[in-house]
């Protein structure tokens, strides 16, 4: 119960490595990118093995935004404005944003929110 | 977030770090997590950047995000970068961007660029504290040659402070949150301490993969934001990345 309230409470953990149990949830794939190849082709393997996850998440911000602003508004506005962003980025990754969101068949919009969302977050 | 480059007795260099995200945005009451969090975990992935077939650098990436938050240039330097919150943050950088300002460079093309063309430890210690950003941020930094680990505390303008590993003063390793190392963390959220009390009582003479996944595996170090653990070795151009999670009871940050 202590866990819930500041400040901290466990001991040091040892003994953990290699990981196991419930704070494991197993080790994440891999994937090569070829920088050889086009920017807009270089995601698109990555990008189809991951669609379901990726439009899950894009549904989930969504669906937060839309709990803020239930007109649906913040979410078109992004669809509108955001998308034309992706042309102003440095090269290559403007390109590769609009790789990511064809293969992902989500709105360049959202594609390029969820690029920009670490300085979004910063406030 | 946290951040550790530390340096064992033999001049070997460990970086690692938890990758927190999706504070407030949205809580499921069901599984006792953040929404968001639960979300990108199964997008994490291991990325092999290769030109002419041979590897350029390795980075954790959430699938769909291009940018980099943590990657490896193998035997040449390591680099994880936290969030640093402020009232002149991105949103402003955003806007100026919008405007037609476009002098400052998004964080995570900025990693990225570093990870793809600086070849040595300096240079990407130079590109990542001049280069004008859109956001503030902290690049955590390692090298592959003893002392060569810091902290880059960055404004949107400036590097305000580089905080180095320095044997000398006893300082073998540095560990940073998403607080500036010289003023004290925000009580509710003070991982620091925690991380830093592992650290010490694992010592120098004991750190490896595993004593610092020991740290990291430690409450409120990992906590329900913890997306995933990765552990570096940039002289053997190791990367190793796993999914975590905290079930209660656990700190929601």
């Amino acid at each position: 119960v202590g866990q819930y309230v500041p400040p901290y409470t466990e001991e040091c953990r040892s003994g953990t490595y290699p990981p196991s149990g419930p704070t494991f949830k197993g080790q994440a794939p891999w994937y090569k990118i070829n920088l050889d190849i086009s920017p807009r082709q270089r995601w698109h393997q990555l990008i189809s093995d991951k669609k379901a996850e990726l439009n899950s998440l894009i549904q989930g911000i969504k669906d937060l935004a839309n709990a803020f602003f239930p007109s649906g508004k913040l979410v078109e506005l992004v669809d509108k404005y955001m998308g034309p962003l992706a042309d102003t980025l440095p090269f290559p990754f403007g390109d590769e944003i609009k790789g990511i969101a064809e293969a992902a068949d989500i709105p360049l919009g959202e594609i390029v929110l969820f690029n920009v969302f670490y300085e979004l977050f910063t406030v | 977030c946290t951040s550790v480059v530390a340096e064992d007795k033999t001049g070997k260099l460990f970086h690692a770090r938890n990758l927190d995200f999706g504070l407030f945005l949205g809580w499921n009451a069901t599984t006792h997590a953040w929404k968001v969090t639960e979300q990108l975990r199964p997008l994490v992935v291991n990325l092999d950047f290769q030109r002419n077939n041979a590897t350029v650098f390795k980075s954790v990436n959430y699938a769909g995000y291009m940018g980099i938050l943590t990657g490896i240039r193998p035997k040449a330097f390591t680099l994880t970068m936290n969030e640093r919150f402020n009232i002149d943050g991105g949103f402003i950088g955003i806007l100026e961007w919008l405007l037609g300002k476009r002098d400052g460079m998004w964080m995570g093309f900025l990693t990225r660029q570093v990870l793809e063309n600086a070849t040595s430890y300096e240079e990407a210690k130079n590109k990542l504290a001049q280069t004008k950003l859109l956001a503030p941020a902290y690049f955590i930094l390692g090298g592959n040659k003893s002392e060569e680990g810091c902290v880059i505390t960055r404004s949107r303008a400036a590097s305000l402070d580089i905080w180095e590993i320095s044997l000398k003063q006893g300082r073998w390793y540095v560990l940073e949150t998403n607080y500036d190392h010289w003023k004290d963390p925000l009580f509710l959220d003070d991982r620091r301490t925690p991380a830093m009390k592992c650290m010490n009582r694992t010592t120098q003479a004991n750190i490896s993969f595993g004593t610092i996944y020991d740290v990291l595996s430690t409450k409120p170090v990992l906590n329900k934001l913890t997306t995933y653990t990765t552990l570096m070795d940039v002289s053997e151009g190791k990367l190793e990345t796993y999914l975590r999670d905290c079930p209660n009871p656990c700190m929601p940050w």
